[in-house]
């Protein structure tokens, strides 16, 4: 079935949060399935943030990422 | 810190300020950009000296989406402000994004605060996971000085501290959930979620959220205390009631009723009451019980009044626990007292303690 237009526009916000903030690769991610590097930078992000790390994009997780904050990235190398 | 531990290579750090927000006078931008480096400087043995022309070490500016950095901002909230790692050019520069509305005080976004957190970013400081740490990359409004010790350790591992050792005290860092020995001030629902007060901090339970979420008190009522005693929600009147001393302030929502903060001997408690420890509402009998040292009081939420025959003693009518409370909530029949790190499942109807738990046990430790 095709995904809800909310599902959709959770997962474009998701994988623009990671590419901006945790250095997730452009062009890597399939349609709507998580991706292993997807799963792997999501984790990243919940252990940064303590929440519980499951590698998906719960409630907890995209609530985070919904909230206003700071342009630089959370870890890893500057750019 | 940043890759490589970037900081600037001398004490004395220029700044200037490019242009300015219409949201604020440009007096009050000055302020909060001074006032934003004082909190750096008031920990370290750096200086900034303001530059009104020319180079300087970080140029501040106010731009929105696509403003010359190839790093865009993005309309309104998400992304607020950025600032780069010491270093020449674009290096120390902090941008702020102009399609914010930016203020002095708690609404929408506070200048000062986030420019303190994009100023520590220019000086070399990167994002800390600690919730009450100024740089936790979330924005969320504080009162007084927003520096947490983990901030202060970060920044004077890079310039050392201030030689004139000025007396600072920073804010609290976020009580950890799952340590064995934590304790509650205070318990309400609201709205269907159960609000766990500690310190500055408050965890909010939803039933439909697998984990407790952790935000500060002034964040999301930057009018009540940092310090609750206790809280109960009245759900008839959709209100909840916080106690901090002798005060109480009543909460609709995320709003102040009129007539609040009132003194809490208004409730009909004698004067001799300094705090309430614990206060829970009893749904089924519409009162309240208030906990006040080794006693407890009931008030009537109908009549508006304080019953007879208060205070009675918590050992002789709570047979069974400590004979003092920190927090307490009632959950179809239970009453659940929180006293340090042992929580009590009380049943009302049989009188009776039926379980004996940890504190944390609430929040899935």
């Amino acid at each position: 079935l095709p995904l809800l237009s909310a599902d959709k526009d959770n997962w474009l916000l998701a994988e623009k949060y990671l590419r901006r903030f945790y250095g997730l690769p452009a062009g890597l991610q399939g349609a709507q399935r998580s991706s292993g590097a997807f799963q792997a930078k999501i984790k990243e992000m919940q252990k940064f943030f303590n929440l519980k790390v499951t590698g998906n994009l719960d409630d907890n997780t995209l609530e985070l990422m919904k909230q206003a904050r700071c342009g630089v990235p959370d870890i890893g190398e500057y750019n | 810190h940043f890759p490589r531990h970037l900081k600037w290579q001398n004490n004395n750090i220029t700044f200037r300020i490019l242009n300015y927000t219409p949201d604020l006078n440009k007096s009050d931008v000055d302020r909060a950009i001074r006032t934003a480096l004082n909190i750096w400087s008031d920990v370290t043995p750096l200086t900034f000296k303001k530059l009104y022309k020319g180079i300087a070490d970080i140029m501040i500016s106010f731009g929105s989406k696509e403003h010359g950095d190839h790093n865009p901002f993005d309309g309104p909230n998400g992304l607020l402000a950025h600032a780069y790692p010491p270093g020449q050019g674009i290096g120390g520069d902090t941008h702020f994004d102009e399609d914010e509305h930016w203020t002095k005080d708690s609404e929408a976004y506070n200048l000062l605060l986030v420019a303190a957190h994009e100023l520590g970013h220019a000086l070399g400081m990167s994002h800390s996971s600690y919730p009450g740490a100024l740089m936790y990359p979330v924005y969320s409004y504080v009162k007084g000085f927003p520096l947490s010790v983990d901030d202060i350790e970060g920044i004077q591992a890079l310039y050392g501290p201030n030689p004139d050792s000025k007396k600072v005290k920073p804010r609290p860092v976020a009580p950890s959930k799952c340590d064995p020995e934590l304790s509650f001030d205070a318990i309400t629902e609201l709205r269907g979620e159960t609000i766990i007060f500690k310190d500055s901090f408050y965890w909010r339970l939803h039933p439909q959220m697998p984990e407790p979420e952790q935000t500060t008190i002034k964040s999301t009522w930057p009018f009540i205390p940092s310090k609750v005693d206790a809280a109960y929600e009245s759900p008839e009147k959709d209100i909840v009631i916080i106690f901090s001393g002798i005060q109480m302030w009543a909460l609709n929502g995320y709003e102040l009723l009129d007539g609040y903060p009132k003194y809490i001997h208004k409730l009909g408690l004698p004067k001799t009451i300094r705090k309430i420890d614990a206060a829970v509402y009893i749904k089924d009998i519409g009162k309240t019980l208030l906990f006040t040292d080794e006693e407890y009081w009931s008030y009537d939420e109908m009549t508006g009044t304080m019953d007879r025959g208060y205070p009675r003693s918590i050992e002789d009518d709570f047979p069974g626990m400590d004979d003092e409370f920190d927090a307490a909530t009632y959950n179809y029949g239970y009453l659940y007292f929180f006293h340090d790190d042992l929580q009590y499942e009380y049943s009302y109807t049989s009188r009776k303690v039926v379980r004996i738990m940890r504190t944390n046990s609430i929040l899935n430790c």
